[in-house]
C-alpha cells in the first residue's frame, strides 16, 4: 500500500492511498502488460463471510483530511494493511493532542491492537510498554509490520510536508 | 520656501514613506521555518514521486493532478506497494467549495470466483490469481480527473513515461521486499521484472520496464478506456487467465468507481475529520479518535512517566475497541454498513466504550465487543 498527501496552492488538498495488498499483490505479473496484480480478495477474509460479485473488500485504508476552524489543515493517511488505523490515528493524536511537529507526530514509535493484545513497534518506549504490561496488556510479538504514513499540515500560511522515513521517502514542496 | 525646497521636501518625505511601506512588506511577509512551504506540497513515498507531484502542482495542475502523477510514479518507483493492477481510494477537499468528496476505487470481487474462497483464508500467503480481485486504480483516476483535473490527461502520465526510458534502480526499500525470508520463494514469480537469469537483482542493481512503459503510453494516449474496454484488458486478461484467474473482460468493462460525499466527525468542537465510510477505515479511525476525544488528551498528558502510562493505556484501549469493529466495515452497496457506521460514531457507543475503559488492560477479547452487547441488551429488552 501507498500513501499520498497533496496541498495545493489554491488550498485545496487530496489524501489518496492506493494499494495491490501485501508486498507484490498476488505475486502474479503480466508478461504483456507489465502490470503486477493485486491479491485483494484475500481482504473478504476478514469479515469472514460470503462475497457476492462486484463487493469491495473492506480495508483498513483512511486517507484523511482534517480541517479546524481556523483553517489549519492536515492531510493525512498511511500504509500497512491492518496497521493503517493504529499508525495514522496515532499520529493524529501526536500532531492535534499532543503538539508534536509533523516529523516527530509521524516518526514516533507507535502501537497496535491485535484482538485483546498489544504490539509494539521497534523502539518504542520501554518505560511506557513497561507501564502497560503492568496494568496487565497481554504483548504480541510483531513479526513483519511497514506501516507508513504520510502527511501534510498547514498552520497559518506555513505548510509542512513529511513522508515517513520508514519507508525512507522525501516530501516536496515550493 | 523656495520651490526647490518644497520639491527636496516632497521628495524627502515620498522617500520616507517608499522605505516604510518597504520594511511594512518585509516585516509582514509570511516566514516559515526551514523545510517548510508556502504555496503547495507533496508527500509521497519516494522523493522521485514527490517531486513528480511538486512540478505538477507548479506546473497549474490541481491537488488532484498531483496526487494521480504521484502515484503513477509511485508505481514505478514502488511495485511491490501499488500500481495499475490495485485499488485507489482518493478524500478530495476542494477549496472553493468547501466540500469533501471521497472517489471509492477500491477493486471487486468479480462475477465467478472459487467458491470455496473464503475457506483458503487460513493459509500463510494469501497470495496467487485466485486471489486477484478486479483492479479500479485506473477508473479512479479517470473519475478523479474528471472531476477536480485541469491538466490534460495525458500530463499526468509523461513524468514516470520518462522515467521508465531509463534504467531503474533497485531501491534499498524494494530490495529488503525481495529478499525478505517471507517472500523470497514466491517473489521468483516476478523473475521476468526483476531477475537476472534466474537471480535476484540486488540493491543498486538496474532493471528496465519496457512492457509498463508501452502501457503507460497507450493509456496516456487512449484514456482508461485503453485498460478497461482495450487492447491493454484484452491482453491482461489473457495473462492472468493463462495463470488461473477466473477475471473476465466483462469484469473490466463493468468496473466503476463510487462517488460519495466523505464521512465526518467533529473533535472537540474545532476540528473536523474527514474519511471514508465504508468498506474503508474511516469510521475505525474516527471512533478511536471519538474514544479518546473525551479525555481531553494534551501536551501535559505526557508530562511524567505516571501520565504517559495513563495516556498510553487510554489509547490502548480504544485501539483495542477500534480493531474490533474492522470487520463490521463491508461494502454499504451489499450490506447494512452505513446503519453501522451512525451506530458506532453514536455518543452512545463511544460512551459505553469508555464506561468500559478501567485501569485495568487485562480485559478479556469480549469485553471489546461493544456490539454484541448492544444487540444482546436489545433483545433482552424485548424479553
Amino acid at each position: 500500500t501507498s500513501h499520498i498527501s497533496v496541498l495545493a496552492a489554491d488550498g485545496s488538498a487530496v489524501s489518496a492511498t492506493s494499494t495491490i495488498n501485501y508486498p507484490f499483490g498476488s505475486f502474479v505479473y503480466s508478461n504483456q502488460t507489465g502490470i503486477i496484480l493485486n491479491n485483494e480478495l484475500a481482504d473478504f477474509c476478514i469479515a469472514n463471510r460470503s462475497i457476492k460479485a462486484g463487493e469491495k473488500p473492506p480495508s483498513a485504508m483512511a486517507p484523511s483530511i482534517l480541517i479546524s476552524k481556523t483553517g489549519d489543515m492536515l492531510v493525512i493517511g498511511g500504509a500497512g494493511g491492518a496497521w493503517i488505523t493504529s499508525a495514522t490515528t496515532m499520529a493524529i493524536i501526536n500532531k492535534l493532542w499532543f503538539g508534536y511537529d509533523l516529523e516527530h507526530a509521524i516518526s514516533a514509535p507507535i502501537m497496535h491492537a491485535e484482538g485483546d493484545k498489544i504490539l509494539f513497534e521497534t523502539h518504542f518506549s520501554e518505560e511506557i510498554r513497561s507501564g502497560l504490561l503492568r496494568r496487565g496488556h497481554k504483548e504480541k510479538e510483531a513479526t513483519f509490520a511497514m506501516n507508513v504514513v504520510q502527511g501534510i499540515s498547514k498552520e497559518g500560511k506555513c505548510i509542512s510536508a513529511y513522508s515517513d522515513k520508514r519507508k525512507m521517502g522525501k516530501s516536496a514542496g515550493y | 520656501m523656495s520651490r526647490g525646497r518644497i520639491c527636496c521636501l516632497v521628495l524627502l518625505t515620498l522617500g520616507v514613506l517608499a522605505v516604510v511601506v518597504a520594511l511594512v512588506v518585509i516585516l509582514t511577509r509570511p516566514t516559515c521555518a526551514p523545510q517548510h512551504y508556502l504555496h503547495g506540497a507533496v508527500a509521497a513515498d519516494t522523493e522521485t514521486c514527490s517531486a513528480i507531484g511538486r512540478d505538477i502542482l507548479k506546473s497549474g495542475g490541481t491537488a488532484v493532478d498531483a496526487a494521480i502523477a504521484g502515484l503513477i510514479c509511485t508505481s514505478v518507483m514502488n511495485p511491490q506497494s501499488s500500481g495499475l493492477g490495485g485499488g485507489v481510494t482518493f478524500t478530495i477537499y476542494n477549496a472553493s467549495t468547501g466540500t469533501v468528496e471521497v472517489i471509492n476505487a477500491r477493486e471487486t470481487a468479480p462475477r465467478v470466483f472459487p467458491h470455496n474462497l473464503v475457506s483458503g483464508c487460513a493459509a500463510p500467503y494469501l497470495i496467487g490469481p485466485r486471489w486477484i480481485a478486479v483492479p479500479g486504480e485506473l477508473r479512479g483516476y479517470e473519475e478523479a480527473h474528471k472531476r477536480h483535473g485541469r491538466l490534460p490527461w495525458k500530463a499526468l502520465f509523461e513524468p514516470t513515461i520518462k522515467l521508465l526510458s531509463k534504467p531503474l534502480v533497485i531501491s534499498p526499500v524494494l530490495d529488503k521486499m525481495i529478499h525478505h525470508p517471507y517472500f523470497s520463494d514466491l517473489g521468483k514469480r516476478l523473475c521476468p521484472l526483476i531477475c537476472d537469469g534466474g537471480r535476484f537483482l540486488k540493491r543498486g542493481e538496474t532493471f528496465r520496464w519496457p512492457v509498463l512503459q508501452r502501457t503507460l503510453t497507450a493509456i496516456a494516449e487512449s484514456g482508461a478506456a485503453a485498460f478497461y474496454e482495450g487492447q491493454i484488458g484484452k491482453a491482461l486478461v489473457e495473462d492472468i487467465r493463462k495463470a488461473g484467474s477466473s477475471i473476465s473482460l466483462e469484469d473490466l468493462k463493468e468496473y466503476k468507481a463510487d462517488v460519495s460525499p466523505a464521512l465526518n466527525i467533529t473533535l472537540n468542537n474545532h476540528t473536523t475529520v474527514f474519511s471514508p465510510g465504508p468498506p474503508m477505515g474511516g469510521a475505525v479511525l474516527m471512533f478511536i479518535l471519538k474514544i479518546l476525544e473525551d479525555y481531553k488528551l494534551h501536551e501535559a498528558s505526557l508530562a511524567n512517566p505516571r501520565e504517559r502510562v495513563e495516556t498510553y493505556h487510554l489509547i490502548a484501549e480504544a485501539l483495542k475497541f477500534g480493531n474490533m469493529l474492522k470487520p463490521l466495515m463491508s461494502d454499504p452497496a451489499f450490506s447494512e454498513a452505513q446503519v453501522t457506521v451512525r451506530t458506532m460514531l453514536s455518543d452512545k457507543i463511544t460512551k459505553l466504550a469508555r464506561s468500559r475503559i478501567d485501569d485495568k488492560g487485562d480485559h478479556p477479547l469480549n469485553h471489546y465487543n461493544l456490539f454484541e452487547s448492544i444487540y444482546t441488551s436489545r433483545y433482552k429488552s424485548k424479553g
